[in-house]
């Protein structure tokens, strides 16, 4: 069996010069918490924003 | 005769298990046989006849393609595997073998015994109900942040990203539409075309949003004139944004996001707006869409030793559910990889609804061994049943009649006369359901 999580989430802002880019994460926006082929248990963080 | 009759010695012997898969098995192709002829003798004898040039068709098998695994799975009967599979393991276990076989089962699957809501293996009467078990209080401890998603299962991380296009990737490469999953959100529109990408860019399907905007800057001039209609503000785009805006940037610079760069000093105001709704609005009640969203997924596989209840990942509202009465197939990431779309191929309930950010689904998939998917909050809701299938084929028949093209799905909506929220409100953490053999 599988669950399938489809949900809208703000995108962030592109970060400034100073704060630096890093891939996948702009400040104020959706960030993963998991890596592929990760074990997780209910309760735990996925991502946040 | 009457001697023979009398005299022979009558033994019962079991008919083996193989046996009896290879006899469904070749009954289902023969049938299957039959009904594709059927089908054509019928669609060549009233070819030209009807005003669409055809019979009203049933609902058409699901005939995915792949490699020869999947190809003979494709012709078993797996629903009705799917239903021996649970009738049999609702037998009750003799009362003495159900420790060694509870503790036989986790030793293969990996489950841990400490965690089990009820210490006694022998309360478990069968299979069934083992596999289903609740845990003790306090065994998994919600995150505690108000801003994340948690993990609504126990399970393995299969895929997640960020939804191009509405496309959703399987696997590196394969990609199914966020329409043949989730169904299409919109009736058909006036000119017939079905959009299928409104869920993508609104957040509120309510509003108005006309076709999704590609690119992001473009999505966020969709947003400025979705919270200015939402606000009632009398403005239009270009008035609001009729400042030049940066050509380019200098060599070396950071390239500057619309949403930040200078702008009229009308947009303070909006902002000023934004931040005066912010603080007053209730935490259910959708952004406005000042902030560019987009759409982001998350698949998890649970293994036959993990617990299969399912838990809210957030605090969010259901307000409907579609049942895709589909084909039962794996769900093992054996099959993940090798057949396309098989989340859309599969029988599967989607909740959908909404939280602080805008649109929510939630998606649990059946496959062959758990095909009962349950939903605490809907006690109509039958998977895998011979019931639903037979109202599906008819629904498909009856749309044919109408000439109109079957959706797929049965749905219901939740109204919750008590609450303002217009559907069923849900906290992170709270058990929704779970996955039942057969």
């Amino acid at each position: 069996s599988t669950i399938v999580l489809v949900f809208e989430a703000p995108k962030g802002r592109r970060p400034t010069f100073d704060e630096g880019y890093v891939e996948g994460q702009r400040p104020g926006g959706w960030s993963w918490k998991i890596k592929q082929g990760q074990k997780v248990k209910v309760g735990e963080m996925l991502g946040f924003v | 005769l009457n001697a023979a009759l009398k005299s022979t010695k009558i033994e019962w012997k079991p008919i083996p298990i193989g046996l009896g898969i290879g006899f469904l098995g070749l009954f289902q192709f023969y049938r299957v046989q039959q009904r594709e002829q059927r089908i054509q003798e019928e669609e060549r004898s009233s070819y030209g006849s009807g005003p669409d040039g055809g019979k009203p068709k049933k609902r058409e098998r699901i005939r995915p393609s792949g490699p020869w695994q999947v190809q003979i799975m494709s012709t078993l009967p797996l629903k009705a595997l799917s239903r021996i599979w649970g009738r049999f393991n609702e037998l009750e276990i003799p009362y003495y073998l159900r420790v060694p076989g509870f503790k036989l089962y986790s030793f293969i699957f990996g489950v841990n015994l400490s965690e089990v809501a009820e210490p006694d293996l022998h309360t478990y009467p069968n299979l069934a109900s083992f596999f289903y078990r609740t845990l003790k209080p306090g065994s998994r401890p919600i995150d505690p942040s108000p801003n994340a998603i948690v993990s609504p299962a126990d399970g393995k991380v299969i895929q997640f990203g960020i939804i191009d296009n509405g496309e959703v990737e399987q696997v590196k490469g394969v990609t199914y539409s966020l329409d043949a999953l989730l169904g299409s959100v919109r009736p058909k529109s006036s000119n017939g075309s079905i959009p299928t990408s409104n869920i993508a860019s609104s957040p509120n399907s309510a509003q108005p949003s006309g076709s999704r905007a590609r690119t992001g800057d473009e999505e966020i001039i969709r947003a400025d004139e979705e919270f200015a209609q939402i606000n009632g503000i009398s403005y239009t785009l270009p008035n609001l944004f009729s400042s030049p805006q940066p050509k380019g940037n200098e060599p070396g610079e950071m390239p500057v996001d619309q949403s930040t760069s200078p702008r009229a000093s009308s947009e303070a105001e909006v902002r000023a707006d934004l931040a005066l709704a912010e603080s007053s609005r209730s935490w259910w009640a959708p952004t406005p869409s000042k902030d560019p969203t987009a759409l982001y997924y998350c698949v998890i596989y649970l293994a036959p030793g993990d617990y299969h209840r399912f838990h809210s990942p957030a605090s969010w509202v259901v307000e409907s559910r579609r049942h895709f009465a589909g084909e039962l197939y794996s769900v093992s990431p054996y099959l993940q990889r090798t057949l396309p779309g098989l989340f859309t191929l599969n029988e599967r309930v989607v909740l959908l609804g909404r939280w602080r950010w805008g649109f929510f689904s939630f998606t649990p998939v059946g496959a062959t061994n758990v095909g009962s998917i349950v939903v605490n909050f809907d006690r109509e809701l039958r998977t895998n049943s011979l019931n639903t299938d037979t109202a599906a084929d008819r629904a498909a028949e009856e749309a044919a009649k109408r000439g109109e093209l079957y959706s797929g799905f049965s749905e219901a909506t939740y109204e919750n006369a008590s609450s303002v929220l217009g559907g069923h409100a849900l906290k992170r953490g709270e058990e929704m359901g779970g996955f039942q053999l057969g």
